[in-house]
């Protein structure tokens, strides 16, 4: 479950003050399927950067699974992360120099798993995400699209409890992209929270709930048909 | 106009080669309005790069305005290409250490503008994209739609002929997106070519003619109702 109260971020630049969130009250318990949707610049990634414990609110609270987060030191911080989330960026973050196979065993690195059941655990969350036969490729040596899957494969590869995805489908054709949601519906049905940021309206039709932001601030927060 | 005829990309890998593209016969005249598609993977980044002048094919002719592009040094390359092509990247390629501003002005670099006029022009092509008050953010203190307007930006500054522009509205919400495709229309009203790949369907809608790729070959091209 995931607490906020009054988390706000500001960035100090020279004379000005960005305010990038200006006060966000959120609950999301488990296994909710939230979408978080609004204009370019209105927050979405600073937010889920927040949730994500991989960056610190300038004001506010912000509690995971009932533990404080803004009190816990780094190593603390890194180990809940490591183990209960799974994180997708808006800009893929692969490490350039490692295979599709290896950027997608990175978690189970962390988390010290043997190295035989961690390359098998990577191939499969690559056979899931439709890149069996690009597993040894790198990064550059691959298509926009086919990066953000082996981004989404990392995401999942450690069986996390909460996945957050920032704009999982942006680079994807539709086909592609009803894939990965029919992955997450399944991921969904199975007990995981989602929760993803999106501009697209038919990704966010499979949410069972559309936070919408506007400059920082909570403008909606609606339950969709599908609830 | 551009005009290719069995244009084939090819990547050796070890003992495996990947046929990006195999064969591909395109003609697009002055003034049109083109939308590239296909799934993720199906040779789109590689057709814009080859057009762009940035990437050269394994085999095949390509002609740009009637010059034999694979007959034509380096430095006649670039400078034929910074003339007459702006260039959209799907992943943004903006300098990380410039601001919005500084790489907004690099095509007039290039091109050995005098720095007021530079300044100014770079200026405008900002606000036509409605970034003036993020002018002199570095792109790590942007988000992911603002850097992708700031290289929309860098892409028309030099007013070039051909507008090359690969998912240019992925990261975009839907408002800002149809701020940025109006953008494209009057670009297209005032005599540009505009090539745009994007798997977004009211996207492509904007087009007059849509070409879909399907693993490396045109599967379809079609005007649209727009046409
Ligand atoms: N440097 C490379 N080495 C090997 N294979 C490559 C390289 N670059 C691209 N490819 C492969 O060529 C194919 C076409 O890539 P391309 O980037 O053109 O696809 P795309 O249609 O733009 O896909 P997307 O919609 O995902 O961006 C992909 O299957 C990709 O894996
Ligand atoms: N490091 C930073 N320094 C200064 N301003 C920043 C920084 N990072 C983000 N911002 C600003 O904070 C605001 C929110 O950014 P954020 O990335 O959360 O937006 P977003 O909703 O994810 O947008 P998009 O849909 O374009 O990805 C933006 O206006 C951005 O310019
Ligand atoms: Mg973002
Ligand atoms: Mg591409």
């Amino acid at each position: 479950i995931i607490v906020t109260r009054n988390l706000r971020r500001a960035y100090e630049m020279g004379s000005e003050t960005v305010h990038a969130l200006r006060g966000i009250d959120l609950t999301i318990r488990r296994n909710e399927f939230v979408a978080i949707m609004g204009p370019s610049g209105s927050g979405k990634s600073t937010l889920m950067n927040m949730i994500g414990c991989l960056d610190s609110p300038t004001e506010g609270q912000y509690w995971l699974n009932g533990h404080p987060v803004w009190e816990l030191g780094d190593n603390e911080l890194a180990r809940i992360r490591n183990k209960e989330i799974g994180f997708v960026f808006q800009t893929f973050n692969l490490l350039p120099r490692a295979t599709a196979l290896q950027n997608v065993e990175l978690p189970m690195v962390y988390a010290g798993m043997p190295s035989k059941r961690r390359r098998e655990a990577a191939a499969g969350a690559l056979d899931r995400v439709g890149l069996t036969d690009r597993m040894h490729h790198r990064p550059n040596e691959l298509s926009g699209g086919q990066r953000q899957r082996v981004a989404i494969a990392r995401a999942l590869v450690n069986l996390p409890s909460i996945l957050l995805a920032d704009e999982p489908t942006g680079n994807l054709d539709s086909k592609t992209s009803a894939e990965i949601l029919e992955l997450f519906e399944h991921l969904f049905d199975e007990g995981q929270t989602i929760i993803l940021v999106t501009h697209e309206h038919d990704i966010a039709e499979h949410a069972r709930r559309q936070v919408h932001l506007l400059d920082g601030l909570i403008e909606r927060d609606i339950a969709t048909e599908k609830a």
